[in-house]
């Protein structure tokens, strides 16, 4: 299930958008113990001026982004705009039974995006 | 078969070389399982959706509550138990001794590992009649032939009580630390009460086997300066 992306263009600036993974939808609920689900969100949205300079709170701005940016305002045919990706990731851990009849936890690194940042 | 498209990329992607098709028995999750994942994701578990602390960072690749480094736990059950047959009850000169065996085949040789606990759970009527200077256990290597054979003791074990579990840890005794785990394990079991007294039974055994696989670990991020 994804957050739909207003008026259906990039949707306003880059950040965080909801992303949430069912097993179930996956197939895999028979074997996965927990969690049913989680959400792994994604990144989507503008890197112009001033959304390539970081938010409050968020990743610092690269300076690199900020010179794309900065060079698309002023002559928007040199390059594009920097890339709107993940700038903070966490871990999650699934629980499950395999094919030995064991019961597995495995922890997963990278797999939830916390913070968006331009690049 | 591996499942074709994204579902099988992802597959790969978490390290697993195919689909579980589910629990051929279906078998109630160890609470020692429960504990180790609500400690590592409390909030997935109470919420049913996933929400990080800021600034929380939990040690990627190291299982806290055991202390050791991993980042794959598993839960063995003893496939010996079904072919064990029915103790008869004897006195203690004869306790019985037991054959576990452990399908390890599902670990991957790149996997380290880095605990391998044996945990023994006994019927209560031996708990209740236990000799005031308790037992002796023995973990021994088994052969190949069918049923326990003595073989080398592994290790030999004080055991003051029988109501909780009893743990014994077989890393660096069963095989060699930095050794890469064996497909199988076959151990022989006993347990000998230190002063005259009834024999106890086995209820269960199983095993919890804590690796290392460093291709699903990345070190951890140093903060920007």
């Amino acid at each position: 299930k994804a957050e739909p992306v207003a008026g259906g263009g990039l949707g306003g600036a880059c950040r965080a958008r909801r992303l949430y993974v069912s097993f179930r939808e996956v197939g895999w609920h028979r074997w996965v113990i927990a969690p049913r689900g989680f959400l792994a969100n994604y990144c989507q949205g503008q890197c112009a001026l001033p959304a390539a300079l970081s938010g409050p709170g968020g990743p610092p701005a690269l300076n690199h982004a900020v010179l794309r940016a900065l060079m698309h305002a002023a002559t928007p045919r040199a390059g594009g705009l920097p890339c709107c990706v993940p700038a903070r990731l966490s871990p999650i851990s699934m629980l499950f039974f395999d094919n030995s009849d064991n019961v597995v936890l495995r922890h997963y690194e990278d797999m939830v995006v916390d913070e968006c940042g331009c690049r | 078969p591996v499942p074709p498209g994204p579902a099988a990329a992802l597959l790969q992607a978490l390290g697993l070389r195919d689909a579980p098709q589910g629990a051929p028995t279906l078998r109630p999750v160890p609470p020692v399982m429960w504990r180790l994942f609500r400690r590592r994701d409390p909030q997935e578990t109470r919420s049913g959706l996933r929400r990080t602390p800021p600034g929380a960072t939990l040690q990627p690749c190291h299982v806290e509550e055991l202390g050791v480094a991993g980042n794959i736990v598993r839960h063995i059950p003893d496939r010996g138990a079904a072919a064990r047959p029915p103790e008869p009850a004897s006195a203690a000169a004869q306790c019985p001794e037991w054959a576990v065996v452990f399908d390890l085949s599902a670990v991957e040789p790149a996997e380290r590992p880095s605990r391998a606990r044996l945990e023994l759970r006994f019927a209560a009527a031996a708990a209740a009649a236990a000799p005031a200077s308790g037992w002796e256990l023995s973990v021994a290597r088994a052969g190949e032939a069918a049923g326990p054979d003595p073989g080398a003791v592994l290790l030999r074990q004080a055991v003051p009580a029988l109501e909780s579990p009893v743990r014994a840890e077989l890393l660096g005794a069963a095989w060699a630390p930095n050794a890469s785990v064996p497909r199988s394990l076959r151990l022989a079991l006993a347990l000998r009460p230190r002063a005259p007294a009834a024999c106890a039974r086995l209820a269960e055994a199983s095993l919890l086997l804590v690796t290392l696989d460093p291709r699903l670990c990345h070190p951890l991020a140093r903060p920007r300066r």
